[in-house]
């Protein structure tokens, strides 16, 4: 779409029209095509069909500066995988997508329902264990979500498992109270389970705006993040917001969530997601 | 925010009697800016700027002491007026009962707001009936239940092997023998591009003749609320919408997204998890929180 064309101000512009549409937001669109002209500049480039791929060799380096790429199991000791997030964004059934994984590759996985709030939300993770073989620790609704994470870290060391996943509840990033929970299981888990390996990771929807931008300042404030989760990108939206978020917070995205089927989750590969987002 | 902006930008006006085209162009971009941070759609954000210009360039603004407040005060205003009137009001069917289709993406909210209208109905004395027809989210139907055991609201359900074409027509049946005056269906939440589940919802629609389709979204949306919206539109053309998560600290300029490419009221907002967390949309509140 953008071969033949004079480089000039309208093409510019109609290029951040596409980052901005792709939820990049209004900062880092211009960061990005600020950096492209001055590429087009120094590289003395004519042909407007080099602008794309420029641009998207610019998005993936955004997105891959930090040293945290990817994920592995770590063989040999505990995993803790914890996910948070707001309100409906996927982390149930991304931990029924990720624990179907592992213990399909035989790892010895196991959940932790500590979203002891929401209706239905144990009945919710215990299908996906069931889905996934995979053994869960649950107590009765409106029990403690520390307690829960206590139990769990004490079955999951002593099973010798390779890896917990804990579900923890849907909450918006502005709630203090909420966030001082979040703060006490990552402090639990710290206690609990020292000798473990222990990523949060924020799981966000991508249909999501600029809001994510606050929800990775405000979790990251809370306990320590060291990655994301993009859901929901069988969609129609672009999930372009974790490119800010990239830049700003060097919080790399882990796995994507591609549908709402067991097997729907894929590795995050950044320059497969930024040429799609020009799609 | 916008208005300390504008404000420098309109104070360049004194003693000159006349803005500049590009003093004007300058602010216009700084109100689409506002809009676009605040997850306005980039088409909307476009054309409420343009029409914006009109009046900011009027004898309104020129002639004024405080131009940069005035021409505040005409974004805020037009902001408004587009965001349509507030309003709680459902409609009612002239033949009982009233039946009201929720439907949007996955977790938008509609099973929880489902659960909110119904205890917002009986609050008012009436007799509403849910309906769990969606079969397919593991544990939909029996977080339907919950809600309707905690508001002590019957929930009427076929189990997750009946189809929900099935579940709701039967609803309605029920409902009607049951001398329920409102059926609140919920569904499952979809994709607007999977044409199979789209069609489900017009088949719900033809054998249930709902009064109200409400599309529920969420207020965190971003730039394809527009796509989405439009979509739902296009297949059942939705009666309203309700807005979710608004206890968030989003701007949640979707709203003005979704009513400039719908045209369709927002009747609602979600303003909480508990089922008493639902409020009446109030637009000139929504002007003010997008504008930040
Ligand atoms: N299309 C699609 N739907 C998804 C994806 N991931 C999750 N969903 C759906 O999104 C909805 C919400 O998912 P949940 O797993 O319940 O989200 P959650 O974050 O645990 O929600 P809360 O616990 O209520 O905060 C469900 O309908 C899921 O099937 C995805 O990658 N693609
Ligand atoms: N804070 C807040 N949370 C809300 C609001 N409305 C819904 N939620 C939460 O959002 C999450 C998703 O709500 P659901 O009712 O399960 O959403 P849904 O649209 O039925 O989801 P699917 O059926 O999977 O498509 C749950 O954690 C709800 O408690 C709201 O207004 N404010
Ligand atoms: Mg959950
Ligand atoms: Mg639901």
């Amino acid at each position: 779409i953008f071969s033949g064309r004079r480089i000039d101000a309208d093409l510019y512009e109609e290029l951040e029209d596409i980052l901005i549409q792709a939820d990049v937001g209004v900062n880092t669109s211009l960061a990005l095509t600020e950096r492209l002209r001055k590429r087009v500049k120094e590289e003395k480039i004519a042909d407007s069909s080099q602008l794309k791929p420029i641009l998207v060799q610019e998005m993936t380096e955004m997105l891959t500066a930090n040293e945290k790429n990817g994920f592995e199991l770590q063989p040999g000791r505990l995993n803790i995988l914890i996910m948070v997030g707001v309100n409906g964004a996927g982390k149930t059934t991304t931990i029924g997508k990720i624990a179907s994984r592992y213990s399909g590759e035989g790892k010895k996985v196991l959940l932790a329902a500590a979203d002891t709030f929401r209706a239905a939300a144990t009945e919710q993770l215990s299908e996906w264990a069931k889905r996934a073989g995979t053994d869960i620790i649950r107590q009765g609704e409106g029990a403690d979500p520390g307690a829960v994470v206590f139990d769990a870290c004490h079955s999951a060391v002593s099973r010798k498992c390779d890896l917990l996943i804990v579900d923890t509840a849907g909450r918006l990033q502005n709630k203090n109270n909420l966030m001082e929970e979040l703060k006490k299981i990552g402090k639990i888990i710290a206690r609990e389970a020292p000798e473990a390996s222990v990523e949060t990771w924020l799981v966000l929807d991508a249909g999501t705006g600029q809001n994510a931008i606050s929800q990775a300042k405000l979790f990251g404030e809370a306990v320590f993040l060291s990655g994301l989760v993009l859901t929901k990108l069988d969609g129609t939206a672009k999930g372009g917001v974790v490119i800010g978020i990239a830049n700003e917070s060097k919080l790399p995205v882990k796995m994507i969530g591609v549908g709402e089927g067991i097997d729907d989750l894929r590795e995050f590969d950044a320059q497969e997601f930024a040429t799609a987002l020009f799609g | 925010g916008l208005g300390e902006r504008l404000q420098d930008i309109f104070s360049k006006l004194k003693g000159k009697g006349k803005l500049s085209e590009a003093d004007v162009n300058e602010a216009l971009r700084e109100i689409r800016v506002a809009l676009l941070e605040a997850d306005v759609n980039y088409k909307v954000a476009k054309d409420f700027a343009a029409k914006v210009k009109e009046r900011a360039v009027g004898s309104e603004v020129l002639q004024s002491l405080t131009p940069g407040q005035q021409v505040v005060k005409i974004v805020h205003e037009e902001l408004t007026a587009l965001m349509g009137a507030q309003q709680a009001k459902l409609q009612v069917s002239p033949k009982p009962p009233t039946v009201v289709l929720m439907v949007g993406l996955q977790g938008s909210g509609k099973t929880t707001t489902s659960g909110k209208i119904a205890l917002w109905l009986k609050g008012q004395g009436k007799r509403p009936l849910l309906a769990a027809a969606d079969i397919y989210r593991p544990a939909a139907i029996k977080q339907l239940e919950v809600l309707g055991e905690k508001t002590d609201i019957p929930v009427f359900s076929l189990g997750d092997q009946v189809n929900p074409v099935e579940i709701a027509t039967r609803a309605l049946e029920h409902a009607r023998t049951n001398g329920n005056d409102y059926l609140i269906v919920d569904t499952a939440g979809r994709l607007h591009i999977n044409e199979e589940l789209m069609q489900e919802l017009s088949a719900i629609r033809d054998k249930t003749n709902p009064t109200e389709i409400l599309l529920v979204v969420d207020a965190m949306a971003g730039q394809d609320a527009v796509n989405v919206a439009a979509a739902f539109n296009e297949q059942l053309e939705i009666s309203g919408v309700v807005l979710t998560k608004l206890d968030g600290d989003t701007r949640g300029g979707a709203a003005l997204s979704v009513k400039a490419v719908t045209g369709k009221p927002i009747k609602f907002t979600g303003t909480g998890e508990k089922l008493e967390a639902l409020e009446p949309f109030y637009p000139d509140r929504m002007a003010s929180r997008i504008l930040g």
